[in-house]
């Protein structure tokens, strides 16, 4: 004997909550709650009659909302093909890069990572430890270089060794911070000067945990540098990563892979499905 | 902007009181206004539902609409909740004080040690020892001590040992060394994960240290209150510190992180260097921030 709830306004309520708790934001909550397309209406016109059907309509829509599906890394007519990777301080960015490169790496291709963090204390230490791992080759620059030339210096050594990918790592930086948001549209621009048409790929690294300000993230971010895609990391933890949602549909920007872990193999390509149903267990 | 409405709320009392009905629309737009500053959705219920009950009935100032006055108790209830101003770092009556920080992965522990290390240096005199037991993280030894040599403190690691041994040695290599606090960089760990919550127990068994702070990265979303409750619940936190608050982030978390634990947010980060950039944490700057 299963206890079967009714669908009445206390369990919309439970379901706000999860929604809420998920990080999808007002917006989005609202849509799916009090939308044209939402809860209410579907409860209205009898659409929806059981508690049970609620969470299923639900994924449904979500899965729409998730419009974009590119998951595929670009590949470059002519190698390299260029990767940039940047995003606000802390979200797994340089960790990030260690395991894309072992994906590429383990399909076949030859990679080589730039470690245009110059700023922060032992980051290009971290970032050679990887590579180390991977087996796979690192451009550093003298400590406080300036970003641009190790990713000239990386572009440079790319094109010298017909490798197939180039992977660059950046310093984490606020968004609101309009010197160093600057400094990263002139990594981008060397990037495009040495090497036409890179980056091919310019991915922003988002923490599951971030609630709304990764909206403003991915905006500015945006504005700066194009970006091609997001990597959603720590999606291990509790935390569901609502929000990339919003920026599905507000910015039209796709989340190519997640971070489900600490170690080389803990990434994984975007699944909208098991995202969504992941978002209700 | 909400804040901006309440600020100049000051007057004679009239016999108009507040009442569900004026406050409505009010409530509607804190509740999506907090919301959107990333307060988990179970606090603003409770928090809301607090404020409201206790203003209702309340005689309205002269010169003020119902909601507006609403907005100011809102204010006031919030900047309580989270206060009072509390910097307090206990020191030990007897040999090294130790200060334990843990957290999630990124949020900003090591940075926040080698700041803590050089305000306890500059402004209260201490001779801190600063001890790299992050043994997982690539070169997250080398990063500690990057930071010491940046301030002039010494760091304490050991290769081959586990994080609970490498802190507990730390005591004696403090000891003999003269360092009067010993602050301890820890992995950055998912609550959920038992093993490493049970190493971060289990440093703080060794170790007693006298303060442990919970490192929560300003940025949190809803996930604040689960992540904030195991970490209270497995460790007795003494405070918690707020990073990366020079960004744009409204910072809810500090809300719920102190709704749900009832610990002191003692400190906010306000920056990437070491030198100023760790701040006493203020109640009602975050309340106005939270409010937005
Ligand atoms: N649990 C978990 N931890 C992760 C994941 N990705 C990265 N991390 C951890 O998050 C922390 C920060 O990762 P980094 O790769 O150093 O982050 P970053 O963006 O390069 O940081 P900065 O360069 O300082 O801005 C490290 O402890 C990583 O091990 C993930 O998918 N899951
Ligand atoms: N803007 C800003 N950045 C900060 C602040 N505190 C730390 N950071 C940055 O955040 C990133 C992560 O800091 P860490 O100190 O490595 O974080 P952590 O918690 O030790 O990371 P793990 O050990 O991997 O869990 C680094 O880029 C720091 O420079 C702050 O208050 N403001
Ligand atoms: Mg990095
Ligand atoms: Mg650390």
């Amino acid at each position: 004997f299963t206890f079967r709830r009714t669908l009445d306004e206390a369990f919309v309520e439970e379901i706000e909550a999860e929604l809420f708790g998920a990080d999808f934001g007002p917006e989005t909550v609202r849509a799916l709650l009090d939308g044209p397309n939402g809860i209410r209406q579907a409860w209205k016109d009898k659409t929806i009659t059981e508690a049970e059907e609620v969470r299923e309509f639900l994924k449904r829509n979500l899965k729409a909302m998730l419009t974009r599906r590119e998951v595929k890394l670009a590949q470059a007519a002519t190698p390299p093909t260029v990767i940039l990777v940047a995003g606000v301080n802390g979200t797994g960015k340089t960790t990030s890069i260690a395991k894309l490169a072992r994906r590429l790496r383990d399909d076949g291709k030859s990679v080589v990572l730039a470690a245009a963090d110059t700023f922060r204390a032992a980051a290009v230490e971290q970032l050679t430890i990887w590579s180390q791992r991977l087996g796979v080759d690192i451009v550093t620059g003298k400590p406080q270089a300036d970003p641009a030339s190790v990713a000239y210096q990386g572009a440079e050594t790319a094109l010298a060794t017909g490798v197939d990918y180039l992977i660059v790592d950046t310093a984490g930086r606020l968004h609101t911070q309009v010197n160093l948001m600057r400094e990263l549209r002139k990594i981008r621009d060397v990037l495009s000067k040495k090497i036409p048409g890179s980056p091919h790929e310019c991915l922003l690294v988002l923490d599951a945990t971030t609630g709304q300000n990764a909206l403003n993230q991915a905006k500015l971010f945006q504005a700066e540098v194009e970006l091609s895609g997001i990597i959603l990391a720590k999606l291990d933890g509790t935390a569901k990563g609502g929000i990339v949602v919003a920026i599905n549909n507000q910015l039209d920007i796709p989340v190519k892979m997640i971070g489900v872990g600490e170690k080389l193999e803990d990434m994984e390509p975007f699944d909208v499905d098991k995202f969504v149903d992941a978002v209700f267990e | 902007a909400i804040t901006r409405r309440f600020t100049d709320i000051i007057g004679n009392i009239t016999r108009k009181k507040i009442t569900e009905g004026n406050i409505k629309e009010t409530l509607r737009e804190i509740r999506v206004a907090l919301l959107e500053a990333d307060v988990a959705f179970e606090v603003i219920k409770d928090f809301l539902a607090k404020v409201e009950a206790e203003a209702l009935g309340d005689r309205v100032l002269k010169g003020v609409n119902p909601g507006q006055q609403f907005i100011s108790v809102v204010y006031e209830e919030m900047a309580k909740l989270m206060g009072p101003v509390d910097t307090s770092l206990h020191y030990a009556q007897q040999g090294p004080t130790v200060i334990l920080m843990a957290g999630l992965q990124g949020s900003g522990k090591t940075t926040t040690c080698g700041k803590l290390a050089l305000l306890l240096k500059t402004e209260q005199k201490r001779r801190p020892l600063l001890v790299a037991a992050d043994v997982q993280r690539p070169a997250a030894v080398e990063q500690l001590k990057k930071l010491g040599e940046q301030i002039g403190v010494p760091v304490f690691s050991e290769s081959g040992v586990k994080p609970p041994q490498i802190c507990l040695h730390s005591l004696d290599f403090a000891k003999r060394q003269g360092c009067d606090t010993v602050i301890l960089d820890s992995a950055g760990r998912l609550h959920i994960d038992e093993a490493m919550m049970a190493e971060v127990k289990e440093v703080a068994a060794l170790t007693t240290p006298q303060e442990i702070f919970l490192v929560c990265d300003a940025m949190t979303g809803q996930d604040a209150v689960k992540s904030a409750k195991q970490f209270n619940e497995q460790l007795s936190l003494t405070g918690v510190i707020l990073t990366k608050l020079d960004g744009d982030a409204r910072g809810g978390a500090a809300l719920s992180v102190k709704a749900i634990t009832g610990k002191p947010i003692k400190f906010v980060g306000v920056g990437e260097k070491l030198e100023n950039t760790l701040k006493p944490f203020r109640p009602d700057g975050m309340a106005q921030r939270i409010l937005g």
